[in-house]
């Protein structure tokens, strides 16, 4: 497969999995064009040439899409990340079982409090210098950001200078991404306003 | 302003926040035509009947667009909600400045386990036999689901019964919405998995 085709289809999983945490469960070819700002025809094209069918007039079924777009992509292995700042959040994150369902694991955490430091746990707790010489060696991609506001930006900066390509910040502090690596930031406050929405235009309706 | 386009501008909002929150900083009226299932020249309609503006070939600016909706919706004022399991992360939860932005304050929690129940602090933790009587007393319509995996189902479901009209659930059990009552899953592993999409595309890219 080429370049292009692999990245739009690992694309189309990406929306998809939104998409379906936003509760579609149907979906027709002009929502991915939209959405990834193509022609309605590349996205017909692309899913005849690699098998992925629908019924054309009743769309395609989200769930059976992203099925065969983990075939197709070859949902590779385990991935391993890193999570930074283990205090209330993290400790949740780091016990969090949904995470081996999307064959995710957190391999090590790192934190600045010594108390909160266990590097001899099944998941270990090293302090923050340990970062750069764990990151290159575990060729770490993807760390998980969960330190206090005042020591996030500095943090996000030393993650990037050592090569991390992903970042998933929740901090309240809005990151950008740079060119070699990506920030999501999550902000849980955001789905509990979705959630009055819901329940605000349920009553009015 | 009829029922129907007071509907319709909140599902604008709720839309607008989540793609907000995927990056999205312009939209066009076929976008939000596409995710509402109606017709663009309806979203046009209602734009234009309550002034919200775009520059038609460069569509609209989603942060203009929310604070104009915000004003048009009366966002009415501090929305109270409670929060159920006050482990780690509901203490992450609670202690979260992010929901004040929002104008969302937790005003209390309820949980199991005796040694976290402090009725007397700033926001008092409460025995789960308290739910009842102080979601009807203060009117409560929304809830945080974060007790273990075991207790999640029962406990949506007393909360259900108890009036409870909105509960963003972070148990891992997929939990569906009734007639009454909006369920928002949340599972941040997801999260994790989309980035993961945009470094792997950024490589191959
Ligand atoms: N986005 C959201 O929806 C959301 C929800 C809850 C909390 N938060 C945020 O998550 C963060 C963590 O919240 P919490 O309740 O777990 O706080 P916490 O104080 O319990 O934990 C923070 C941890 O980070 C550690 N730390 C501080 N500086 C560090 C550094 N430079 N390197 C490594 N570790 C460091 C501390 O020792 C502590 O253990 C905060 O920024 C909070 O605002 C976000
Ligand atoms: N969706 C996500 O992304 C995500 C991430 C992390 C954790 N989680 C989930 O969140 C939940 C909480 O995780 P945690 O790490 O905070 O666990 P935790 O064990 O630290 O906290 C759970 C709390 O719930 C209380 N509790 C148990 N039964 C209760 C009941 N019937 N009523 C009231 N309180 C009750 C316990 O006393 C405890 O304090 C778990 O289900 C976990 O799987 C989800």
């Amino acid at each position: 497969m080429e370049y292009e085709l692999i990245k739009r289809l690992s694309q189309y999983k990406k929306i998809l999995i939104k998409l379906r945490s936003m509760g579609f469960v149907k979906i027709f070819s002009d929502n991915l064009s939209d959405a990834l700002g193509i022609s309605a025809s590349l996205v017909r094209k692309d899913f005849a040439a690699t098998g992925l069918t629908g019924k054309r007039r009743g769309g395609y079924q989200v769930n059976e899409l992203i099925a065969k777009l983990n075939d197709l992509l070859g949902k590779n292995g385990e991935q391993h990340i890193i999570i930074v700042g283990c205090g209330k959040l993290g400790s949740a994150l780091i016990n969090y079982k949904g995470f081996e369902n999307e064959q995710i694991r957190i391999v090590a955490g790192f934190d600045a409090n010594p108390e909160r430091q266990t590097p001899d746990a099944p998941i270990p707790i090293f302090a923050p210098d340990r970062l750069e010489s764990y990151i290159r060696e575990q060729r770490i991609q993807v760390a998980i950001l969960t330190v206090p506001e005042e020591s996030s930006l500095q943090t996000m900066e030393r993650l990037q200078s050592y090569g991390i390509r992903g970042i998933l910040n929740f901090a309240p502090v809005l990151m950008r991404s740079s060119e070699h690596c990506n920030v999501e930031n999550v902000n849980l406050a955001l789905e509990v306003e979705k959630l009055f929405y819901f329940v605000n235009a349920q009553q009015s309706s």
